[in-house]
């Protein structure tokens, strides 16, 4: 980056490339970059390098508030709502936080809530045989939000640790399953004090701009509490999460690197800020 | 709207009968943005808006037409023939069967896609035989098996535990020999940037002789549609595309990128989940979305 060597606008077009090129969106890009300015201008920087790290301290900023640790102090079970858009790796997550919490010696059950797809029963049940954990399901076709009432049922009876619900792919524009979720975290919310504890919104890394619109409308129907950052190991950088910070607010909890159930990271802002710019 | 901010645009400027250079620059701001905002790739938008600056400068604009709507003109013939162009249907093997491969990232949307192309073809008195080719991903198979039993039609499987060039090699011998008119491979969602999976794609398609490899795109990603369309047409050599999950509201800027990056037609687009919902891909329809 910066061949002239100066703070020049040709200098500010690539910062800008670099930034939307990294899914950071337009909106975004400019703030930043009128806030990088004003702070060129005030603190009278020279060296390119010096914006950049200017840049890279206000990204981590706005993404490092808050903490990305899992809510799991307090009476058990604890319960997790896992949502999200189609195919952006809700279960296989799931199937890699059952064995990041089996590794802390927590116990873990699994409620199969994706009764719609095709065999997204028999996917969850084999991320359990994986992971150490048990499942609860019932058939395709049965009521998402009663499986979700039946694993909270079990875990309270069980002296279960942590209750992660899996639920179905869904557009957030489709009002009527938007309506499901928000039922669901209804039935569970009646069942356990303070629950759902976390409620965990997926988020593919190679998404554009439509991450916003799936933050505020998924936002809409559920508390959602962090965000999980999938298939950063390909080469999409994510940069939607500064974004999605701003419109919801929660910290991005952890990512995905990978298709194997150890490929799972607890956030770092500072590594993430990096490889934005790598 | 695009239209409503262009006016807005063209407002402080004194348009009379021709699009100046003044005028142009200050449109393709404006279309820039959208276009961006609409997740077109950044080099894919530079390179368009090159081509609208070109043919709108010095244009006369049409009596009927405000300067705003003459350049919305422009950009919306642009792109719809850029995203057009060769009429977009499935290639039919000079002998059966047809063999037809599903490529793509990760959830993109190959097997339901796969399932849905099968119904399409059942629906046109054609015998499809879907093949599960996917023995990574977890229930891959007994998902595409489920599809298939709800179609009502066969799906060809070795299991999780034999090869995927052998699963399609064993494929299409079943085929020829039971006179099936298409194969439907689906394949494992992997990484562009994965080598050994990349080849294991090539050498797939190579032992099937694929007369048809569609690359299955999420409407909704970003930037990043570049990258990955060019790195499997590079490898492949793509025939087609399908985009999936239109039936959001991503404005799906990635039809444009993949289109302009690898050439290759968009044959298909999913519009749900059910497997009645696949459409031919409509280029005015794609601008107009994408245009906002
Ligand atoms: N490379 C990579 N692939 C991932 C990652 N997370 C999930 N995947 C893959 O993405 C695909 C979709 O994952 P799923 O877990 O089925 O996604 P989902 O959100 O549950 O999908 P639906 O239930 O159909 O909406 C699978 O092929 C996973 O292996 C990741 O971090 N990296
Ligand atoms: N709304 C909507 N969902 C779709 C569409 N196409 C596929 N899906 C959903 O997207 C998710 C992923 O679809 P899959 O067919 O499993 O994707 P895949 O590419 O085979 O995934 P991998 O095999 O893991 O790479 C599922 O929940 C599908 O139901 C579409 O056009 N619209
Ligand atoms: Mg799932
Ligand atoms: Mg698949």
């Amino acid at each position: 980056i910066n061949r002239s060597g100066k703070i020049d606008e040709e200098f500010y077009e690539e910062l800008e490339e670099i930034l939307i090129s990294a899914d950071v969106g337009v909106k975004t890009t400019t703030e930043l970059l009128e806030n990088v300015r004003e702070e060129v201008l005030k603190k009278r920087v020279k060296e390119p390098a010096k914006v950049l790290d200017i840049i890279k301290k206000n990204i981590q900023e706005i993404l490092g508030e808050g903490t990305s640790a899992l809510n799991l102090e307090g009476v058990p079970p604890r319960v997790f709502l896992v949502v999200g858009v189609n195919g952006v790796g809700k279960t296989t997550t799931i199937g890699k936080l059952a064995y990041f919490l089996k590794q802390k010696g927590k116990t873990v059950l699994l409620a199969a809530g994706d009764t719609f797809r095709a065999a997204a029963i028999e996917q969850l049940e084999e991320w359990s045989r994986r992971a150490g954990a048990q499942i609860i399901k019932h058939q395709e076709g049965a009521d998402a939000a009663a499986v979700a009432f039946d694993a909270v049922r079990a875990a309270k009876s069980r002296m279960i640790d942590v209750v992660i619900i899996d639920t179905a792919g869904r557009l957030q524009t489709k009002k009527n399953l938007m309506a499901e979720v928000s039922k669901i975290q209804r039935v569970v919310e009646k069942e356990v004090q303070g629950a759902p504890h976390e409620v965990l919104l997926i988020l593919d890394a190679t998404t554009g701009q439509n991450a916003v619109s799936q933050a505020r409308l998924f936002g809409e129907a559920v508390n959602v509490t962090g965000l999980v950052l999938s298939k950063l190991d390909g080469t999409a950088k994510g940069g939607i999460v500064i974004a999605v910070r701003g419109e919801l607010n929660v910290p991005v909890k952890f990512i995905g690197i990978g298709e194997q159930i150890g490929d799972l990271r607890v956030f770092n802002s500072e590594e993430f800020v990096k490889a934005l710019f790598g | 709207s695009l239209t409503e901010k262009l006016q807005q645009a063209f407002k402080k400027l004194r348009g009379k009968g021709i699009l100046s250079e003044k005028d142009v620059s200050e449109a393709v701001r404006e279309v820039r943005l959208a276009l961006l905002e609409a997740d077109v790739n950044y080099k894919v938008v530079k390179e368009f808006i090159g081509k609208i600056r070109e043919r709108a400068v010095g244009q006369e604009v049409m009596k009927s037409l405000t300067p705003a709507q003459q350049v919305v003109k422009i950009v919306s013939e642009e792109m719809t023939e850029l995203m057009g162009g060769a009429k977009s249907s499935l290639v039919v093997a000079d002998k059966p069967p047809t063999v037809i491969m599903l490529v793509g990232l990760q959830g993109a949307g190959k097997t339901t896609t796969a399932a849905k192309l099968a119904r399409y073809f059942r629906n046109l008195g054609r015998r499809p035989l879907l093949v599960a080719a996917d023995v990574y991903r977890p229930a891959a198979v007994q998902q595409l098996q489920s599809l298939g039993e709800k179609l009502k039609l066969p799906v060809f499987s070795m299991g999780e535990k034999v090869e995927p060039v052998n699963i399609v090699q064993g494929a299409v011998k079943r085929a020829q020999k039971e006179g099936y008119d298409q194969v439907i491979v689906d394949t494992a969602g992997r990484l562009h940037i994965n080598e050994q999976l990349m080849e294991e794609l090539k050498r797939m398609k190579e032992t099937a002789e694929a007369h048809e490899t569609l690359l299955v795109v999420d409407a909704m990603t970003g930037q990043d549609a570049v990258k990955v369309a060019e790195a499997f047409h590079e490898k492949l050599g793509l025939t087609g595309v399908i985009l999936t999950k239109l039936d959001g509201d991503t404005r799906g800027g990635a039809a444009l990128s993949v289109k302009a990056v690898t050439g290759c037609p968009i044959k298909f687009i999913g519009m749900g989940e059910k497997l009645e919902a696949l459409e031919p891909f409509y280029p005015e329809r794609m601008t107009s979305r994408i245009l906002g």
